[in-house]
């Protein structure tokens, strides 16, 4: 799966 | 996770338990800006309702309740508790943020969702996300403001914003580790943007904190 900047950051 | 990612949050936490730790040393709330606990406030609020859609991991989510109760309790500190409520000089604290911050943030995200999603993929909390983004990169603004107006910058509040700052910092070394060593990455440049802009806002501040701490004096802002 993607993951992209800042959606599974804090 | 990686060293930068979590050395920022930590630098993030640390910094919200230095300024709790100086409300309740100081029992005063002088050169402290409620202001931009309340941004904070509905940053975190708005980019954190993901919550309840999607688990990132056990870290992720206490974090995120844990930065949320947080800066409701340093919020509370300085407007309802005595005796630091009396402490606080609204006065002095008086950026406007509604129509500073709020707004213009709230009409920038409807735009860039919009254009970014189109009408068949607008979502109110992908909306909210993408404001809270914005907002937070100038959330720190009031707290700046009020610092100019104090000039004097107590030891802890500025420890306070310097780990404030170093949160922003660490978090772009994160994004250059990820870009650089992680598959599946994608870019998401309004975070970038937002990021950069966020720890620019800083780096007067940075100069005259590590000025001061050179010199072991006392720490000023000039006029």
């Amino acid at each position: 799966a993607k993951v992209t900047a800042g959606k599974d950051e804090l | 996770m990686n060293i930068f990612r979590l050395a920022g949050d930590m630098s993030h936490v640390f910094s919200i338990l230095v300024l709790l730790l100086r409300l309740r040393v100081a029992k005063n709330a002088q050169g402290i800006s409620v202001r931009t606990h309340e941004l904070f406030l509905i940053v975190f609020l708005t980019r954190y309702l993901d919550l309840f859609t999607t688990f990132y991991s056990l870290y992720n989510s206490i974090m995120k309740i844990l930065y949320i109760v947080s800066t409701a309790s340093i919020i509370y500190t300085i407007k309802f508790q005595e005796p630091i409520k009396s402490t606080y000089d609204k006065s002095q604290d008086s950026f406007l943020y509604w129509q500073f911050a709020v707004a213009p943030c709230a009409v920038l995200a409807s735009v860039t969702h919009l254009i970014g999603s189109g009408i068949s993929g607008f979502s109110f909390i992908e909306l909210l996300w993408t404001f809270s983004i914005y907002l937070e990169s100038i959330a720190i603004l009031p707290q700046l403001i009020v610092l100019q107006r104090y000039r004097e910058v107590e030891n802890l509040t500025g420890n306070y914003i310097f780990f404030m700052g170093a949160y922003r910092f660490l978090y772009i070394l994160n994004w250059i580790y990820r870009a650089n060593f992680e598959a599946h990455y994608q870019h998401h440049w309004v975070v970038y943007i937002c990021g950069v802009l966020q720890t620019l806002l800083y780096v007067d501040f940075f100069y005259y904190y590590f000025k001061s701490k050179k010199s072991g004096g006392r720490f000023t802002l000039p006029t």
